[in-house]
């Protein structure tokens, strides 16, 4: 999936399997990535836990799991807040569209998370104060949020795009009219703007020819819209290639 | 050896904690002082002060039924009003980041995280 960390940098990652997003004091999300079309290592999330720890006499410990198809809008014990103690709605899980997007927000240590399901995968955006984020030791682990993938994990999307806008052979199969043009004329439709959220939109039509990629982009816009702190850093562009009109490269 | 950087820390922590009432923020404190000397064992594996502080925290965690697993750090909060004692010290402010933030940092600095598509 393509992934943005808590220090703006933009990655595309293979991370097949389950992997950690955030391990803190706090709070564990761990996502699981399944592959999406034959013959590319690309891979979309399949599911996603969130683990609120026990918090003192605010909440107690509370589970929220996520898959295809099934995105509840209560933690995995039926509940929609964070227990009995004495501050336990300052945990709430809040269903925003059925089965499509679901917001639970954790007062008692600032954070909001969004989980949505769009088309067939899951996608997560979460808003946490950096004294939170960074509440954890040094040797706690691999956390995808905040150094980004491996750099074996790590995807180079300009090969796709050097083949001159051809689908990877196996995708190619199953979408053969699924063309650069085409592509980019639908994300353009969703996202103006030629920014990394555009090229992913790109990306993603191209090696799977699903549609609904272009919205998960969208979508994953919308929330940086709502949950990032600097509207200056809403967009992020490519480092190497050219430059949108009006924004010059740093 | 960071040794008394880590008690420093920790007698800050718990200065004016009245053990018996405080137990959760003394557990918590304790916590952060185990981490703190977890940091220094390579640097301090020779030294005695590092040693006798690994031992008392054990001791402490034990004789206050402190489990090793859990926060590390209070949440932010205000100073406590005589109301604050009054009424609860587990009182619903300590439960909201923001509220309890309001007189130390009025805005705090916010991250954002995402991940979709393929």
């Amino acid at each position: 999936p393509h992934l943005r960390t808590f220090t703006d940098d933009f990655q595309t990652c293979k991370v097949r399997g389950a992997w950690p997003l955030i391990d803190n004091d706090y709070l564990f999300v761990q996502v699981t990535n399944v592959a999406v079309v034959q013959g590319s290592s690309a891979t979309a999330t399949s599911k996603l836990t969130v683990i609120f720890k026990n918090f003192q006499n605010c909440v107690d410990q509370k589970v929220y799991q996520a898959e295809t198809d099934d995105l509840p809008a209560a933690f995995i014990d039926g509940s929609r807040n964070g227990g009995e103690k004495h501050g336990a709605n300052s945990l709430t899980v809040t269903e925003k569209a059925a089965g499509q997007y679901i917001e639970i927000q954790a007062k008692y240590i600032g954070t909001t998370i969004v989980v949505r399901q769009v088309g067939r995968y899951l996608t997560f955006a979460v808003r946490m104060p950096e004294l939170i984020m960074r509440s954890f030791e040094d040797n706690q682990g691999l956390q995808l949020c905040l150094k980004g993938c491996p750099t074996n994990e790590r995807m180079d999307w300009r090969l796709v795009e050097a083949d001159g806008g051809h689908l990877p052979s196996q995708a190619a199969v199953a979408h053969p009219s699924f063309m650069r043009e085409t592509a980019t004329a639908k994300c353009r439709e969703k996202l103006p703007v030629d920014d990394l959220y555009f090229r992913s939109c790109v990306f993603d039509l191209l090696t799977t020819g699903d549609l609904n990629f272009t919205l998960a982009a969208y979508y994953a816009f919308e929330d940086v819209k709502n949950l990032h702190s600097n509207k200056e850093k809403f967009h992020i562009y490519e480092r190497t290639a050219d430059f949108p009109p009006g924004n010059s490269a740093p | 050896c960071r040794i008394l950087k880590c008690n420093s820390e920790y007698l800050a922590a718990t200065s004016g904690l009245h053990v018996d009432e405080e137990s959760v923020e003394f557990c918590i404190a304790l916590r952060a002082y185990s981490q703190c000397t977890r940091k220094t064992a390579r640097a301090c594996r020779g030294d005695l002060a590092y040693h006798s502080a690994v031992h008392g925290i054990e001791d402490l965690m034990s004789q206050h039924n402190c489990s090793k697993v859990g926060p590390t750090h209070p949440p932010p909060r205000t100073q406590p009003t005589s109301l604050d004692f009054m009424v609860h010290s587990d009182a619903p402010e300590m439960c909201n980041y923001e509220k309890s933030l309001q007189q130390k940092a009025p805005h705090p600095n916010y991250t954002h995280c995402g991940l979709f598509g393929d």
